[in-house]
């Protein structure tokens, strides 16, 4: 009767897979599909780490730009396993589509989910500059799995033909929006965004001033390279890894706060604050007065409540401005004090410029960017641009500080993926 | 042989690699291009094993059924042979000749996906999905030139 059930289980599943299939394009509804290398399946060619290690990374390219997770999964019964991945040689794992012997088809994908390689092909890990890319080959048969044909296009990871790669390959624009097509593009609330300032000597032996963007939810981050609007390639990395001496999670907000006399850039998380050395990249562990860090919110910021919701440092007033539920605390860092008639609602001190259009409070990030020359209030998957000096100047009719109609977040920084835990350390 | 072998295979002598048929004249052409769907869409789904497997001695395909009974017409004539041929030189970027030349050849033997570039879905036997269907190719393929605007420059 098991055995029954798990065929009806899956004829059901199938049925329905395919319904869906031709409706949307999209195979899967499910936001987490588990893979498993068929037992039967190794290759004699890579040890079955090498191929483990590639099929991870493969699974993690695509899920760094697109809604959905991938975990390996060796224990549940098959019917539950979504991907299942294996190499074979001319008749193979009971496939219809026989091998052809080296050359001409390397692998194939079917419908509901079998990967099967030509294991007489040459296949090799990404170290190697010779044979088959085992990584490109399966990242193109995960891209058919989850519902993408073959495109004719220079650069797609989906053109029929391999082409070899001198260097690393990663799944461009046009593949993101073909899979984003289908599944969505990813969405949800950030805990704080800024723009990292740090100074450094170009070719001409000059001092400038750079920046990089940066993206934290939960114990991850992200950079987002701004002038190819995607993530870095390989992010999301771990808090831990990257940032030495904050918390590895949950930050609530990030200050940096940049004068003609002081730089100092602070992590604030529940109801302390850490100094970071942009310098030598780790939090300070103690400030000039010998206090060691982190510090509690209250004592550095006397008259700011915490935890705090997010917070930036608004460089012309020399402000820092803390948010907290549906209040906006300005506080005065020269005179080291709440600045006068603060706190204020955010329904006031940030109006809406479009009624009822407003985050009213509990925002998750005050993002001020330097490549938009505006601060952002974050909410969910949603943001609000503040109204700047230049939108005033364009349209004096704007209010002081107003709030521009809410927009989806993954509709200007784009291609910001979680990964599954298990693939975040490759 | 051995009694045992390394639980990873990797004491496994590779036997004897079989090469795969390389597409050299008309026949293995039209093969080819009936193979992955470039003369009509092919149903690829792993239950319905004889649809599409390589046609041994294709001729003429008729619409919607591929009948290797038929009388064998001159290859180079059929127009849908050659319709095909150009479908497939035009989205491969090849001189679209409309004739089996080299370069052709050489790109039909390139490495390439088992999964038919055109594909139709099992329960349709007319024209293939939108999705599916080569036009809509055509259309994706206007950018065809547009390359990565910034191909990676590290290694992952």
């Amino acid at each position: 009767k098991r055995f029954l059930d798990m065929l009806m289980y899956s004829n059901k599943y199938r049925e329905e897979q395919e319904a869906l299939q031709k409706s949307t394009g999209k195979v899967f509804t499910k936001k987490l599909l588990k893979w498993r290398m068929i037992g039967e399946g190794y290759s004699n060619q890579l040890s079955i780490n090498e191929q483990r290690y590639v099929f991870r990374l493969a699974f993690r390219m695509w899920s760094e730009v697109m809604p959905l997770d991938f975990e390996e999964d060796n224990t549940s019964p098959l019917s539950q396993i979504d991907i299942k991945l294996g190499f074979g040689r001319g008749r193979h794992l009971g496939c219809s589509r026989a091998f052809d012997g080296s050359g001409q088809e390397f692998a194939h994908a079917w419908f509901l989910g079998d990967i099967h390689f030509d294991d007489d092909e040459h296949f090799t890990a990404p170290s190697s500059e010779h044979g088959i890319s085992l990584l490109k080959v399966a990242a193109h048969e995960i891209g058919h799995v989850l519902g993408l044909s073959h495109i004719h296009r220079v650069g797609s990871i989906m053109q029929p033909n391999y082409i070899p790669q001198d260097s690393g390959f990663e799944l461009d624009l046009s593949d993101r929006r073909a899979i984003q097509n289908l599944y969505g593009s990813c969405e949800g609330p950030f805990d704080t965004a800024f723009d990292w300032i740090y100074k450094e000597k170009n070719q001409y032996g000059e001092l400038v001033v750079r920046y990089n963007t940066y993206f934290f939810r939960n114990s991850w981050y992200w950079m987002y390279e701004n002038r190819s609007n995607r993530t870095r390639y390989g992010d999301p990395l771990a808090i831990a890894n990257g940032w030495h001496g904050i918390p590895v999670q949950n930050i609530d907000a990030f200050v940096h706060v940049w004068t003609w006399t002081r730089d100092a850039s602070y992590f604030f998380k529940g109801t302390q604050y850490w100094r970071y050395d942009s310098e030598n990249d780790k939090a300070y562990a103690e400030d000039a007065q010998g206090k060691s860090y982190p510090r509690l919110i209250s004592e550095g910021f006397p008259g700011i409540p915490s935890p705090i919701n997010a917070a930036y440092f608004d460089r012309r007033r020399q402000y820092i401005y803390f948010f907290r539920d549906s209040q906006v605390f300005a506080f005065d860092i020269n005179r080291n004090r709440v600045a006068p008639d603060f706190p204020k609602r955010i329904l006031d001190f940030f109006p809406a410029v479009a009624a009822n259009n407003h985050p009213k409070g509990n925002i998750d990030v005050a993002y001020y960017s330097y490549t938009y020359s505006s601060l952002f209030l974050f909410k969910g998957k949603e943001f609000w641009k503040v109204v700047s000096d230049k939108d005033r100047r364009q349209n004096p009719s704007l209010p002081y500080n107003g709030l521009f109609p809410r927009r989806a977040i993954s509709q200007q920084w784009f291609d910001i993926c979680n990964v599954h835990p298990s693939l975040l350390k490759i | 042989e051995k009694l045992f072998h390394s639980r990873d295979r990797s004491d496994l002598q590779p036997s004897a690699i079989e090469q795969a048929e390389l597409v050299k004249d008309m026949l293995s052409a039209q093969q080819f291009l009936a193979k992955y769907g470039w003369t009509q869409p092919v149903i690829w789904d792993p239950s319905s094993t004889n649809e599409n497997e390589p046609l041994k001695d294709f001729s003429l395909m008729q619409e919607g059924v591929c009948n290797p009974r038929q009388e064998v017409a001159e290859p180079t004539k059929s127009p849908q042979f050659i319709d095909a041929l150009k479908k497939f030189q035009k989205l491969n970027n090849l001189p679209v000749t409309g004739t089996l030349d080299d370069a052709t050849i050489n790109a039909m033997n390139k490495p390439r996906c088992g999964v038919p570039d055109n594909q139709m879905a099992k329960k349709e036997t007319e024209k293939p999905t939108a999705a599916q269907s080569l036009e809509n190719k055509t259309k994706d393929s206007e950018n065809v030139t547009q390359q990565n605007p910034d191909p990676p420059k590290i290694r992952r």
